[in-house]
């Protein structure tokens, strides 16, 4: 069956993003949208979470934001 | 909606709790 998601929540996709710059949990739900992911809000957070916790990226406040971020 | 972003922010920030 043809799927609509154009966007896929993986450890790797994840990684690229960190790496690139330091992004806050909003941010990266920014970047995984349930319309663009077709997964639940649900799935989104408990993926989300099993990936962070596995990447154990740094973590800096920017702004008084919690930012994570990685280095290759 | 930003208040669903919010609110999933906020559930990815309580399941990582320990981690943060």
């Amino acid at each position: 069956t043809p799927s609509s998601s154009d966007v896929q929540l993986t450890e790797e996709a994840v990684r690229r993003y960190l790496i690139r710059k330091p992004m806050t949990t909003k941010d990266l739900l920014k970047k995984f949208q349930t319309k663009r992911t077709g997964l639940s809000s649900e799935q989104t957070v408990n993926v989300l979470a099993q990936i962070l916790k596995r990447l154990n990226p740094e973590r800096k406040n920017i702004n008084d934001k919690m930012h994570f971020y990685l280095t290759e | 909606s930003s208040s669903e972003a919010d609110e999933m922010a906020a559930a990815l920030e309580a399941e990582l709790h320990d981690f943060m």
